[in-house]
């Protein structure tokens, strides 16, 4: 499974809505300081269902909604559509797609291929295919050095959790 | 369960020294603590960078540890294999040398796991598949798909998206 | 001793405001939570980068962070002046134009105090008076000087250092 | 004031006595990672008295003798000289040197041209130029943020301290 495409709207600096298709290889993104490289990383996040608001790099999940000088978001929202033809995520379709929508209050409506959708039933599914808000695999701006930073016993715990 | 654990983690050591020797021609391995008594320990990464001696990876220096943080995340794929990447900025404080190093490690295992990586070095952009550009104008990010252009000096995309 | 402090606070927050339109060309100060009593409260840094709202320091990105930070640092000399400086790559999160602009400011600011740079970025290096390398060899670090030359695109000095 | 040139030997990875002249104006280092170029830095904050072992990246402060596969350095030394024409170390004499030898236990000695000091001493007359092992002047590596995201009291200590 691979992530085919992400959209974007009214989350952090994403006030237009914005889609960006992703390779199945390496995909780079690059561009000057401030100009929203990490908000796609939090979107990724966001959508996975991260409930810190700390991993968001927010003090609260509503830091997330688009503010501009001229007005404000009525909701942030992020889709993730996955190819799934390996079945990795236990959905019967090519395709499955996530999103989630926030206004306020709450986590949040979560969906999948467009149904609403329970946020523990959407977590198990995707965790079926190792897919996380949280994991090694996502790592934020600074972060780098963390793993080689941990004690011996946080890393034992890493594996241990693996296995 | 024991059982399970000393062959996991021996794989992943056995995972981690390739990837580490593919990326800095020294060698590195994992360390039980405890071999023994493998839970009563913790687990160690050691590694020999080339013309040094062996050190634990928690006195390296800076850009050190992201060499041996990167190996030991590639490494653990094969035990629990992840759909994606998603790296921001882990070449913030590698030598021009070890970005190089790092950007055909990523090509290479971009053939089998996707990868997503932000970052404003050169040699880690001409690496990509598919080059994105962000930019903000009136406060709203912008994206652009970039053209692949090879030996970047005039400060490469990012100066053009000014 | 309220006055002494206003009096001062005003004045670094004057030069920050200088330094931070020198180098991003946006509007920057130093703001008291309460300025009725500002011991009461704390000093928060409002940085306005150029095409974007001003915002509180804190919630600005990595890359942005950094050069407030810089400009804030710079900002105390004429306060509390310091005979140099001494940065270990602060440069690691800059975007190329902005690394730039970090070397212009250092040089100029190198006429007045004095500053020791540690760097693995070409534009940084390139504003030295003087360069070092650093290498390993047999676990000894050593030490050669440098010399200085413009528009290094092939990895620079510390590829020559290998 | 300004450093005319820092000399290094048995500390961390200068196992060979290496002397560093420095610019009155810009001195740029550089070089591969683990190289040593941080260890400058520590080397610098050691002989200004830094007494925290964690500010000099290690467990106690005897792990900044250098230790290599042949042998163990016996101790570690470092000195500066500064140009100090004008008088602001109140020390009489236009080149200033000062040293700290450590070789385990205690903290080490301390010299000012060649004779023994107490450390009190030195400090108090470095700090009348604002030389400090630890100031905003002395910035490590991964803590150019740090400043960024203190909170606005602990910002207002900072200024408050200064005036
Ligand atoms: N809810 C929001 N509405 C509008 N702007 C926001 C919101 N949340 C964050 N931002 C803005 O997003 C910007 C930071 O974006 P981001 O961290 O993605 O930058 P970046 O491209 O990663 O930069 P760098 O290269 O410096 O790391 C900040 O200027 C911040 O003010
Ligand atoms: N007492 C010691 N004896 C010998 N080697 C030491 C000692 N203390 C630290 N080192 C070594 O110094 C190296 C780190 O050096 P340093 O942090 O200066 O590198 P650096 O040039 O700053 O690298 P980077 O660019 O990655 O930040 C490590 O490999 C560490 O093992
Ligand atoms: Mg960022
Ligand atoms: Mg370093």
């Amino acid at each position: 499974v691979h992530i085919k495409k992400i959209t974007v709207k009214g989350f952090k600096t994403f006030g237009r809505k914005t889609t960006i298709s992703l390779e199945k290889g390496l995909t780079i993104i690059t561009g000057p300081n401030g100009s929203g490289k990490s908000n796609i990383m939090d979107a990724i996040k966001f959508a996975l269902g991260e409930l810190s608001p700390r991993e968001l790099r927010g003090a609260a999940i509503s830091d997330v909604i688009h503010k501009s000088q001229k007005a404000s978001a009525g909701s942030a929202y992020v889709s993730i559509q996955f190819d799934n033809r390996d079945r990795r995520i236990p959905v019967d379709s090519d395709i499955v797609t996530i999103s989630r929508e926030y206004s306020g209050g709450g986590e949040g409506i979560y969906r999948l291929n467009g149904r609403k959708i329970s946020r523990k039933y959407l977590m198990d599914l995707l965790s079926s295919a190792n897919i996380m808000a949280t994991g090694h695999n996502i790592v934020p701006q600074h972060s780098i050095t963390r793993i080689a930073e941990l004690s011996p016993a946080e890393r034992m715990k890493i594996i241990a959790d693996l296995v | 369960k024991l059982k399970t654990f000393l062959s996991a983690f021996e794989g992943i050591s056995q995972n981690f020294q390739e990837i580490f020797r593919r990326m800095t021609g020294g060698d590195g391995r994992l360390v039980l603590e405890n071999p023994e008594n493998p839970f009563e320990g913790g687990v160690d990464i050691s590694a020999r960078f080339p013309g040094k001696a062996e050190l634990s990876i928690g006195s390296a220096s800076g850009g050190e540890k992201s060499v041996a943080t990167v190996c030991f995340i590639l490494a653990l794929q094969a035990f629990r294999p992840v759909p994606f990447y998603a790296f921001d900025e882990i070449d913030a404080h590698l030598d021009p040398l070890n970005t190089q190093k790092l950007a055909e490690i990523l090509k290479e295992r971009s053939k089998d796991s996707q990868f997503i990586v932000i970052t404003l070095r050169d040699s880690t952009i001409s690496a990509g598949d598919k080059v994105y550009g962000v930019y903000l104008k009136d406060g709203v990010s912008n994206v652009v798909c970039l053209p692949r252009i090879e030996g970047l000096g005039d400060g490469g995309p990012s100066e053009r998206l000014k």
